[in-house]
This record gives structure tokens, sequence and C-alpha cells, in this order.
């Protein structure tokens, strides 16, 4: 563990947090995409299928038990209780042109071809694209609310820290994971265009952002 | 580089 990945890991639980409280407090998910919600459940169901099968610290067991709770909550907010307030007619990306090619790939590029190693793999592509159902949505409405903002904020921070811990690792460990490097990079490159309108809208005070 | 299954990352 370092620095980095302490950080990245924080920073992706305060994101998941401050969005679940936001649906909460507010009892509303408008402007929120379900969909990016369904597959950021579906990345941390198939990624941490190994809850099941390996134990590697009580910090990693504790941490991924959260990730999945908080995602199966937000989700359960916004299709069931909350409902009423889902903005299903903006909410139009569709997802099925992520996951299929997503699927297709992990078969192609992974490091074993075992079940466990598939699921990972495919949790890795799919995560690199999940937000893209909500920043299409921003797009749409043409707005954010300055909570959604800081939500995604957190979450494109949390892989941009991963990508220097792996820079790290490589240096100090020899550590290097392919796949889960040019995922991350992807990842992260599809929210620079969301970092600069954070940035330059966020020192105006504006409290929505309109991208173009 | 050495390749790896275990994955020990979020």
């Amino acid at each position: 563990m370092n620095i980095f990945r302490l950080t990245g890991d924080l920073s992706h639980l305060a994101a998941i947090i401050i969005l679940l409280l936001k649906i909460w407090k507010t009892r509303s998910c408008a402007g929120i995409s379900g969909k990016s919600q369904v597959l950021f459940a579906l990345v941390f169901t198939t990624r941490y299928l190994d809850l099941l099968t390996s134990f590697i610290s009580l910090y990693n067991t504790t941490m991924k038990i959260i990730y999945i709770g908080c995602a199966y909550a937000t989700v359960y907010l916004i299709y069931m209780k909350f409902k009423a307030t889902y903005d299903g007619n903006h909410d139009t990306f569709r997802v099925e042109f992520l996951v299929v090619p997503v699927g297709g790939l992990a078969f192609l590029v992974n490091h074993d071809f075992s079940p466990l190693e598939i699921l990972w793999t495919f949790s890795i592509y799919l995560e690199s694209v999940a937000i893209l159902p909500q920043l299409f949505m921003i797009s749409k409405t043409g707005e954010a609310e300055t909570i959604t903002t800081h939500y995604l904020f957190f979450l494109g921070l949390y892989r941009a820290l991963y990508l220097i811990n792996w820079i790290w690792r490589f240096y100090f460990e020899g550590f290097f994971d392919m796949i889960a490097i040019v995922a991350g990079v992807v990842q992260t490159i599809l929210y620079c265009d969301f970092f600069y309108l954070y940035v330059t809208k966020g020192e105006s005070g504006s409290n929505k952002i309109n991208p173009a | 580089w050495r390749r790896h299954v275990n994955h020990d990352e979020l």
C-alpha cells in the first residue's frame, strides 16, 4: 500500500458516499444517471467475487463490502425508493454499446482464461467507460448540480491517483498490470473535459457547469 | 515485469 493508492481509495469512497448522501438527503436522484450506477454495481460485483475465494487484508475486504453495499443502495434509491424523481428521459445512453464490446474484449485480452479472471478483466474494462451515461446525461441536460460535480471530481481523481500508484509500484516493486493501467488511462482521459469545466467553472462560483 | 493474477488492489 502507498499513499497514492490509499488516497485514491479514500477519494473513491468519498465519491460513493457523497452521491449516496446527496440522493438520500435531497430524496431525489434528479440529474443522476441510473444507468451509470447500475454499471458501477456490476463493476463491483464482477470484480469482488474474490471476496468468496481469497482474503487479502481486513482493509481490502472491508472496502469491497462497503463499495458493493453503497453501489446497490444507490441503485435501490434511484430505481425503487425515489423512482419518481428519476430523469429517465435524459438517461438514454445505450449501455449495451458498452457492455457487449467490453464483454468481448474481456474474453480476448486477459491475464488468464479463468472465469474469475475474465470477470475481473470485464470489470476493469467496464469501469473505464461506466461513467459515460452520466457524462452523456449532463451534456444532454446542459447542467449538473454542484454536489454532482463534486461526486464526479472525486470519482475521476481516484483513478488518476491509481495511475500514480502504478508508477510508484512499477518503480519500487516491479509490479505492472498492463490491463489495469491501459483501462485506467482511458478512464481518466474521459474525465479530462469534466475536470477542465470543474476547475474553471468552480472558480467562477457558478453553481452549475454547462458542458458544451 | 511479472504477470500476476491475484489482484490485491480494489
